[in-house]
């Protein structure tokens, strides 16, 4: 639930009939705490804590709740809008294939997603297409080849030595003559600020016009996510977030950071190793998540 | 927050997001904002520059100011175990590590203790190689515990200078793979003499909060006796590495900075420090 020191100060305030500014400054200090505690980014807290600020001064008694945990309900409420609806949809093209391109940074979950939607997607009856793109990492093509045998999916791969750009243009063909309706290709893991690498990303992407390019990152991210997320937005525009490990107890307030700095919905929660562990992301239950 | 002419509480505040967004953490950046505040207060710094240099002697101390070098094994064969949570670059670092015990002419083997997740064993393999180390592994699905036995055992015999063990990536919050890590230990603890002489956390620099409950929950574990930075080749600070070293007591022995062999260095407490502020 929420932070000790917030329930203190709600129960400290809990005979007021009204809040006055300074009531309500000295609940949003300790959800801004809260907040950060959560790796919520700090100019975004920062934003939003300004924003509630304008919400809450005057709130009175409404129902049951005190003046002070409706301030609460405000927060949890403008927490949960700003997460955005329930958008846990690959956008499927009018004409087949359907091609989807997974990036973001080293280690974040992006070969083993690729596996869990592909899973799923051919569990509503598609016929997926897995992209072994990453050419460097060791063992990188191996690890997909062998989920895809796990799942029963063809893996398009032309090896370690070819251009990834070369492979994602392979397996669209490759796609289109066998009957495969969705692509979804795996890339390296890189760091936003490599150049060349995200030259690379912006290749694939005018080769092959992608629907969806998804930005998958890691739940337990802390300040940088704005960056990485800003970045990857900007020189390829973003359709999607995975947000992995959410199995684990990473409060994810890199959830909100990524949001706000982008606008993209947050479509997919990994939950687990296993390659049924994908959910649609519960924007409410993030919300609840984050505030502790 | 430098070429500041006076301290004054914009000063404090720009250092404090500083720190923040540096994954200090909030408790953190507050206590050694408190603490300079206390030292303006007394008159002992009156200049901003003189403001940043005690910030920077304070981190210093939070972090730890000498490096240590790994914990050497008084005899017989050195083993370091290598744990954390999923991607963070364990498998990479032990590649690394490995080339760089070979460097100074040691024997080296490596043992592939990750017999879980897909192509593990063929990712380290290659590794290994590159390293010019000795290879154990067992089939995929095997007992990691029977990898790790196997490997003492032949460390033993050949009289290996050596032995990293790089374990699957889990959860802290998994009660049961914890378990299977502390079995691991346990294994390589009664075959080897003072086994494991080193349980290196690997973590990301991306890692915000979570970086200290994971810390705190591997080394109840399997009592870890130093962190490895990785990814601070990217834009995060890694400033949880101080939280961590703060709340629990464990030193950053190395930092990844690159995904290639050499991309391995000590760690430098000072030119860390430094460039939280670059
Ligand atoms: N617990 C948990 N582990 C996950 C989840 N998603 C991925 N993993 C694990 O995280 C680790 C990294 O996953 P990968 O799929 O290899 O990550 P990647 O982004 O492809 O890595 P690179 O290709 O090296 O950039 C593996 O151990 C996965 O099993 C998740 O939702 N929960
Ligand atoms: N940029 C950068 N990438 C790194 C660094 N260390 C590891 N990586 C990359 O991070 C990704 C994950 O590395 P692994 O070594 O597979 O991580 P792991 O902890 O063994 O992963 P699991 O075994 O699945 O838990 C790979 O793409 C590595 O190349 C580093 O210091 N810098
Ligand atoms: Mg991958
Ligand atoms: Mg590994």
């Amino acid at each position: 639930g929420l932070s000790e020191k917030l329930q203190e100060v709600l129960r400290k305030l809990r005979s007021k009939g009204k809040l006055t500014e300074k009531d309500v400054d000295e609940i949003l200090r300790e959800v801004r705490v809260a907040l950060l505690e959560a790796d919520v980014n700090f100019r975004v807290v920062r934003e939003f804590i300004q924003s509630i600020r304008e919400k809450a001064v005057g709130q009175e008694v409404l129902g049951s709740l005190t003046p002070g945990q409706q301030v609460i309900k405000i927060v949890h409420s403008e927490l949960t809008r700003l997460m955005g609806g329930v958008q846990s949809k690959i956008a499927i093209a009018s004409r087949p294939p359907t091609i989807v391109m997974l990036v973001g940074l080293q280690g974040a979950g992006k070969t083993t997603a690729c596996a869990k939607l592909a899973g799923s997607l051919k569990k509503q009856g598609h016929s997926p297409l897995m992209v072994a793109a990453d050419v460097y990492r060791p063992a990188a093509i191996r690890q997909l080849e062998v989920l895809g045998e796990t799942l029963d999916i063809p893996v398009f791969s032309m090896g370690a030595d070819q251009n990834p750009v070369d492979i994602a243009k392979g397996a669209v063909s490759s796609a289109m003559s066998k009957g495969r309706d969705v692509v979804l290709i795996d890339t390296a893991g890189r760091l936003h600020i490599d150049e060349e690498l995200m030259a690379e990303l912006e290749a694939i992407k005018a080769a092959v016009s992608p629907h969806e390019i998804l930005l998958v990152a890691d739940a337990m991210t802390g300040q940088d996510a704005v960056n990485v997320a800003k970045a990857f937005n900007e020189r390829l525009g973003i359709t999607g977030v995975v947000l992995t490990k959410l199995d684990g107890d990473a409060r994810g307030g890199a959830a909100l950071s990524i949001r706000s700095v982008t606008g993209c919905p947050v479509k997919f929660a990994g939950v687990g190793e296993k390659l049924d562990a994908l959910e649609p992301f519960h924007p409410e239950r993030m919300a609840s998540r984050i505030l502790g | 927050v430098r070429g500041r002419a006076k301290i004054d509480d914009d000063l404090l505040d720009d250092i404090e997001e500083l720190l923040i967004e540096s994954d200090l953490g909030v408790s953190v950046a507050t206590e050694v904002i408190e603490n300079l505040k206390k030292k303006v207060a007394e008159g002992r710094v009156t200049s901003p520059d003189a403001v940043m240099g005690l910030l920077k002697e304070e981190l210093l101390a939070l972090v730890g100011e000498e490096g240590e070098s790994i914990r050497a094994a008084a005899g017989g064969t050195t083993v370091i175990m290598v744990v954390g949570v999923n991607g963070t670059g364990k498998t990479t670092t032990v590649g690394k590590l490995a080339a760089l015990l070979r460097a100074s002419g040691n024997r080296v083997m490596v043992a592939a203790a990750d017999t879980f997740r897909a192509a593990a064993i063929e990712q380290l393999e290659v590794w290994a190689r590159r390293a010019g180390a000795e290879f154990i592994s067992q089939q995929q699905g095997s007992d990691p515990a029977a990898v790790v036995y196997d490997a003492a055992a032949a460390a033993r015999s050949r009289k290996v200078d050596y032995l990293l063990i790089d374990t699957a990536g889990r959860l802290h919050t998994k009660s049961n793979l914890m378990e299977e890590l502390k079995k691991i230990r346990r294994v390589v603890g009664r075959e080897l003499e003072g086994a494991p002489h080193e349980v290196l956390l690997v973590v990301d620099a991306t890692t915000g909060q979570n970086g200290v409950a994971q810390a705190s929950r591997f080394k109840d574990a399997v009592d870890v006796t130093g962190l490895v930075l990785t990814k601070l080749d990217g834009t995060a600070k890694g400033g949880i590495a101080i939280s961590i070293r703060k709340e629990l007591g464990i030193p950053v022995r190395f930092i990844g900075v690159g995904e290639a062999v050499e991309d391995l260095r000590e760690f430098n407490p000072r030119l860390f420090i430094d460039a939280l502020f670059s």
